[in-house]
């Protein structure tokens, strides 16, 4: 998968199986990657885990968990919020589309994040403090959001995967979806190219749509690649 | 069931002794303390929790506590955890209102996403 920081690094990721997004006082994200298909290295997230650990007398621990064709709009023992103070929720879950988008908000941790299934794979946008990101203890040292992708699993995503789609054709289509030849656009190239799914464009469609909405502004969504800058198409 | 809640109350009403060692803590009636308002936490959720493995855990390890240290059964409990009073203490489980009323400015978000092939 790709990946965006905290800090605004963008990386294209081949892990498989199990490994921490954010692991910190108060939250832990998981997800699990898998090939996308037989004889690939290119690899989709499969499934992801939240836990809300148990804070003060805020809320107790929840644990969240979607999977492929899967996206609950609850908790894993079938609640939809925990904790109520002054009136309100503090720790609540929603969906737009049931079955495939959940948004979980937390307000004791001031947190919001966003799990998508876009095509065969699940995508996830966390807009989080700067206080409780930095709240872990030096040993978290693996945390993809936080310090990246490791230097051994990264793809270079300007050089997508040849077939089984045309990349002409690709560009195309990504540039009819994405405004600005971004690092969005370039994911999109780089899915359509390796997968040849047309519906593999929708994760890089909806991480921008999080990206716009949770970074509050026009400036510093659009993640621009070293290599290549300027409108799409 | 909340049985979560009273091992978070024990664990805050506890991390400040731990430094001394398990030797120095036998004799501390503020562990024994705390290991009895533990056991009262317990009851208060024992119908609710009558099926969860943690909250049956949790009441066999206060027994086996409460003997290893010799905490006399009947005694001071441990000082409540702090409940918020009044506006912007009401608001701690509320992140962005309370930072705003401590800091005066609203919190630094960070975005972060995880998507595609």
């Amino acid at each position: 998968p790709h990946i965006r920081t905290f800090g605004d690094d963008f990386h294209t990721c081949a892990v498989q199986g199990a490994w921490p997004l954010i692991d910190n006082d108060y939250l832990y994200v998981q997800v699990t990657g898998a090939p996308a298909s037989q004889g690939t290295h290119h690899t989709v997230v499969t499934k992801i885990t939240i836990i809300f650990k148990s804070w003060r007398q805020c809320t107790d621990q929840q644990l969240y968990q979607a999977e492929l064709d899967d996206v609950p709009a609850a908790f894993a023992d079938g609640s939809q919020w925990s904790g109520e103070r002054r009136g309100r929720r503090v720790l609540t879950v929603r969906t737009d589309s049931p079955g495939r988008h959940a948004e979980i908000r937390a307000a004791y941790i001031g947190t919001l994040l966003v799990v998508r299934q876009s095509g065969r794979s699940l995508g996830l946008s966390v807009r989080s403090p700067r206080g409780v990101l930095e709240a872990f203890h030096p040993d978290h040292d693996l945390q993809l959001c936080v310090w990246g992708c490791p230097a051994s699993y990264r793809v270079d995503a300007l050089r997508p995967p040849p077939l089984p789609h045309a990349a002409g054709a690709a560009e195309a289509h990504c540039a009819a979806l994405l405004p600005t030849r971004d690092v969005y656009y370039h994911a999109c190239v780089f899915d359509l190219t390796a997968s040849g799914d047309l519906n593999s464009s929708g994760a890089a469609v909806g991480a921008l749509q999080d990206a716009r909405s949770m970074t509050g502004s026009g400036q510093g969504v659009h993640l621009l690649p070293a290599a290549a800058a300027g409108p799409a198409g | 069931c909340r049985i979560l809640r009273c091992n978070s109350e024990f664990v805050a009403a506890t991390v400040h002794l731990s430094g001394g060692g398990g030797a120095a803590l036998s004799s501390d009636s503020a562990y024994c303390g705390a290991l009895r308002s533990y056991s009262l936490c317990t009851k208060r959720t024992a119908r609710p929790c009558r099926g969860d493995l943690a909250y049956h855990s949790a009441v066999q390890g206060i027994e086996d506590l409460l003997i290893q240290h010799r905490c006399p059964r009947a005694g001071p409990t441990a000082r409540p955890w702090p409940r918020p009073q009044g506006a912007v203490l009401g608001d701690a489980c509320l992140y962005e209102r309370s930072f705003v009323s401590r800091e005066g400015r609203a919190p630094e978000y960070r975005h972060c996403s995880v998507f595609g092939d």
